[in-house]
């Protein structure tokens, strides 16, 4: 069946958030998912790391201001862990 | 401001350049004066200076380039990232890579260079993205005009503990 419209934008929108916090704060391309601590989402906590950089609401999510952020051109050298 | 972690710096202050190729969306006397006065930036406020060479390894090589161009860390054409550079040292430390794919240019238009290049060489001289908004050391582009720009103080601050203030 063709994916529904949402469901495609969510899927862009997982996209660009894992792309930008492994690009900009070191989070792991995790091979090994069935490794992860129960309770633990390091995108969350990324995306927490991410968001207060920036000065943004530190939600977690990936809401409109942090979206918005991510779009912006910027400089290709991570924010942290350097 | 924020240091490169383990506190990366040049031992000599006085560093050479040298730029590599050019964009062709820029005439090349406008890309000279952009990598200039990008210099100078920074080395108004230490005690820093910098030389043209034209065939030899320099400190900070300065290049345009595509996509993958063999350091690990492709460009993503147009917009996205716009340029990196690499923590003070030797062979590609101090490095600056311009990605091609950007609309480059002296003015408002596009991603003014000179903006982008005076970010990058702070990398170069071993500042990492600062967290205030004002600074240039931000991670994410935003315009001045050239002829207004002035260091801002946390950019000043970040480097001067480096280097220690300008002797001139």
């Amino acid at each position: 069946f063709p994916v529904a419209p949402e469901e495609e934008d969510e899927g862009k929108t997982l996209q660009l958030v894992e792309s930008y916090l492994q690009n900009f704060y070191d989070l792991q391309r995790d091979n090994q998912p069935h490794l992860r601590n129960k309770g633990e989402n390091p995108i969350v906590e990324k995306l927490k790391e991410m968001q207060e950089f920036f000065g943004l609401e530190v939600t977690g999510k990936p809401d409109l201001d942090t979206l918005e952020m991510m779009k912006k051109p910027r400089c290709g050298i991570p924010d942290i862990g350097q | 401001y924020v240091f490169t972690t383990g506190n990366p710096k040049w031992k000599r202050n006085h560093l050479t350049y040298r730029i590599l190729n050019y964009t062709p969306k820029m005439r090349q006397a406008d890309v000279d004066e952009a990598i200039r006065k990008a210099l100078s930036v920074w080395s108004n406020v230490t005690p820093l200076t910098f030389q043209k060479v034209d065939n030899k390894e320099a400190d900070i090589m300065i290049s345009f380039a595509y996509r993958d161009h063999r350091d690990n860390s492709p460009f993503d054409g147009p917009n996205g990232q716009l340029a990196h550079a690499f923590q003070p040292g030797e062979g590609i430390g101090g490095d600056v890579h311009l990605d091609e794919e950007e609309a480059w240019t002296k003015d408002g238009r596009g991603y003014n260079l000179f903006i982008v290049l005076a970010h990058e060489l702070g990398h170069s001289l071993g500042l990492s993205h600062s967290s205030d908004p004002g600074a240039l050391m931000y991670p994410t582009y935003s315009y001045t005009d050239p002829k207004e720009f002035l260091l801002p103080q946390d950019d000043i601050d970040g480097i001067q503990a480096i280097y220690g203030q300008s002797t001139a």
